[in-house]
């Protein structure tokens, strides 16, 4: 079973379109298994990125050192996943 | 309902497939239940089909959930099949849908991707058939359908979340919807319902051009936009997929369009909370019910306009 512990959702708005080329250039680096939840598109459109743990910080400087402006959307993708998992337990007991 | 399901909650597969036969079984009458297909791990495509008799009625298409981690658009596939059937015979407007034409809807499109979702790997988006040559697994089903198939907005790589398959139709769960919906013939509407963002879509995603039917279905898709939006206040962008969210090749809506069934939408339901499609499940109910106004909409459109 799959766990992103420590994982995090970036939003990403790149501002013009040498940006966007950036951010799809960088989806294309499989070695950073970047989740793109949504894809880079246009100037100004916000792409969400789900960046694995270990790689945040290769992502972070790429996107400062290319004045690249991003939020952190989610902090923690495991702690969501866990929440949702809690959730589904709860109702089945319900159910019951 | 009857029974004690909770439509407020995330369910595995099994319990979305009772959930549709106790709905057949609680509405004779009205719902049935159709095996379209198998999907690539040999698991049963069903649609429900909602009709008051007739031979060949001309029919609206509704699909959900084949991005398999957009949970909420499989819970609110279901919850809206309760819906149809049990506001039969008293809401007006879809008595006189229903009294002339039939709704098919399939409530999970990727059901591989789905149970994959849930036992393995939460963010898992698309099927799960094997390329050969790569150690990768599935095929993004949005990108797959015979419309500017491999163009932009799609990639060849097989790790890649976007991938479009070997070639048009490959995804068993792509061909056999195609195929059923060429073997019916008198599909008039196609919406495909996804989760992200709050977008209500038209074609084209494979070209930035307009359709020739840009300016009518603008206006059906703002005007459904303004239904949703009145129950809860949730803001929706309308337009083509193109501009409204990224060029993307070989998606359903687009294909659909171009054979013929002019009425074809994409939703793209809420995640207020910035969560994704990882909504939480307090949020499913409110999701479904803004939504079905935006159906309505639209199902009243097309039935006023038949062409």
């Amino acid at each position: 079973l799959e766990t992103f512990a420590g994982d995090q959702v970036l939003r990403v708005e790149p501002c013009n379109e040498e940006q966007v080329q950036l951010l799809k250039r960088l989806r294309a680096q499989q070695p950073l298994q970047l989740n793109f939840w949504r894809f880079p598109s246009f100037p100004n459109e916000p792409a969400d990125v789900q960046v694995p743990f270990a790689n945040l910080q290769n992502v972070k400087v790429f996107l400062e050192s290319h004045q690249i402006k991003y939020s952190i959307m989610i902090e923690d993708v495991q702690a969501a996943v866990d929440e949702e998992r809690r959730e589904m337990d709860l109702n089945q007991r319900r159910e019951r | 309902g009857r029974n004690s399901f909770n439509y407020g909650a995330y369910h595995p597969l099994e319990t979305i497939y009772q959930a549709m036969d106790d709905l057949v079984a609680e509405y004779p009458q009205l719902v049935s239940k159709q095996q379209i297909g198998e999907s690539y791990e040999k698991r049963p495509l069903y649609v429900l089909k909602f009709s008051t008799g007739g031979k060949n009625r001309p029919a609206i298409w509704i699909d959900a959930g084949i991005h398999a981690r957009e949970w909420v658009t499989q819970a609110t596939a279901l919850w809206t099949a309760r819906k149809i059937a049990s506001d039969y015979g008293y809401d007006p407007s879809l008595d006189s849908l229903l009294n002339t034409m039939d709704v098919f809807l399939l409530v999970v499109a990727n059901p591989d991707g789905y149970v994959f979702s849930h036992t393995e790997n939460r963010m898992w988006r698309k099927t799960r058939s094997k390329t050969p040559g790569s150690l990768c697994v599935g095929v993004d089903p949005n990108r797959n359908w015979d419309a500017g198939f491999g163009g932009p907005g799609a990639s060849n790589d097989p790790c890649s979340d976007s991938y479009h398959g070997p070639s048009a139709n490959s995804e068993v769960e792509v061909r056999s919807v195609v195929d059923f919906i060429k073997s019916h013939g008198n599909v008039k509407a196609f919406i495909s319902i996804h989760s992200y963002s709050q977008l209500l879509m038209y074609p084209y995603g494979y070209t930035c051009t307009n359709i020739k039917d840009h300016a009518e279905l603008d206006n059906v898709a703002k005007m459904a936009a303004n239904a949703l939006t009145s129950l809860y206040g949730t803001q929706y962008k309308v337009g083509p997929i193109c501009s409204v969210i990224y060029q993307a090749s070989g998606g359903s809506i687009d294909w659909s369009y171009d054979y013929g069934i002019k009425y074809s939408f994409a939703f793209e339901l809420r995640d207020t909370g910035r969560h994704g499609f990882l909504l939480p499940a307090s949020q499913i109910i409110p999701t479904a019910q803004e939504t079905w106004l935006g159906l309505k909409s639209i199902f009243e459109h097309v039935r006023d306009h038949p062409y």
